[in-house]
């Protein structure tokens, strides 16, 4: 639809402005508590080692609370909250917003990683991309293993999948291979990492392609 | 908006059409995989002790696949499925179409029990409701402690709350009685219930709240 169309012209506008500023921006989808702050919590540690925490964004999408923002911000990083009030996802003028009242250029120069966390949800934060280089998708092994064929488009949009929670999925009886496969079917050209926040399995692979990405773009 | 309050007439006019044919209505609703399906099939074993299968009409709406109603079509109840396409809720006017298709108001009249399973989401359809005479809204322990409290407006609008999967809750560390009492909070009216769709917990006090329902409106 036009609104569509009219969020994928600014989000290409917003890409343009990361790239004049040479930063990398990563975005994270998923159902709610899939694990992306999770996720990104362990994946800043990372990040830290290899950058300076003042070097680092993290704005987080949520209905209400502060939640996810308070979580990461105990990990030095710069840390920002939007609250949607109901909307189901997040879209480019809000993010731009954002940035501007962090300061605009000015600030966004010193960043070089910025990771918006979207609005836990499968389906609507999918069709509004914000302009970030990598769109990673989450999708956790408690959630069933169909879930990859119940959300075709969002799988295809993505441009790496993560099946989290991959330390329950004995427990659960889940197939993991399976779940591999149908995302692999769905989307051919996104690596498929399988990881546990909870144990850390996987978050060097996760980090590693990451930071590949990074250094063609910083 | 608009749209927003012209659903919620369509939808008291949809009671309306239930009511006149003597059926109670429920409405399924919560995030992807917190067991909406599972619960629902536990039920419906309870329903055809009470009910004849040929009395009972499930209806899944998902953005793709037949997963759910294939599913539940192993119970020997009336099944349909309705594919959104991409839309993150359903909406009244779907639900008419798919009704009529059924065969109206001589199909209808031999239903006395319908259950409608709402998209996977923890957002839209809590926006969209459909005549319903009672909303279960469906949260897991794996989704985390955080989500009535990250959607107050989901949790408000529902009139039963059902916290899933409790059989995880242990290994997984998730403190339920929190849970409870924030569910609560946001919304004194609706009774929460403890469940595993896995183990059966809590089936039994879930099904005799909506029997007694039913008894009010068959
Ligand atoms: N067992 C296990 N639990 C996990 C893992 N990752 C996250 N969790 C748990 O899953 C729940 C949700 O984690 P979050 O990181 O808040 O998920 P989220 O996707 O950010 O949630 P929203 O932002 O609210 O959509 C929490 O209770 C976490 O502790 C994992 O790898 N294994
Ligand atoms: N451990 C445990 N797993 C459960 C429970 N209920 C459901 N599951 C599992 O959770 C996954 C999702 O269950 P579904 O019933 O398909 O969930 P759903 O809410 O209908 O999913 P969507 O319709 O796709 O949104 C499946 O792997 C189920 O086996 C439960 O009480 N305990
Ligand atoms: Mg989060
Ligand atoms: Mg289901």
């Amino acid at each position: 639809k036009d609104v569509i169309k009219e969020n994928e012209r600014l989000a290409m506008k917003l890409r343009e402005f990361y790239d004049s500023l040479g930063l990398v921006a990563y975005e994270f989808l998923g159902g709610p508590g899939s694990g992306k702050t999770s996720l990104i919590e362990k994946l800043v540690e990372r990040f830290t080692s290899d950058f300076s925490p003042s070097e680092l964004l993290y704005i987080d999408g949520d209905v209400a609370t502060s939640i996810d923002s308070e979580r990461m911000s105990k990990h030095g990083i710069y840390t920002v909250q939007i609250n949607t009030g109901g909307s189901c996802h997040l879209e480019v003028p809000q993010v731009k917003k954002t940035l501007m009242k962090l300061g605009g250029r000015p600030f966004l120069e010193k960043i070089k990683v910025m990771i918006i966390e979207n609005v836990g949800n499968m389906i609507c934060p999918f069709s509004f991309p914000l302009g970030a280089h990598a769109r990673i998708m989450v999708a956790d092994v408690a959630e069933g293993e169909d879930k990859f064929i119940k959300h075709p488009l969002s799988t295809r949009v993505s441009d790496i999948i993560v099946i989290n929670k991959v330390d329950l999925a004995e427990y659960l009886g889940v197939n993991i291979d399976k779940m591999k496969s149908d995302a692999y079917e769905i989307n051919p050209r996104a690596p498929v990492y399988l990881a546990s926040a909870k144990t850390g399995y996987g978050i060097d692979e996760i980090y590693q392609s990451l930071m590949k990405l990074a250094e063609k773009v910083i």
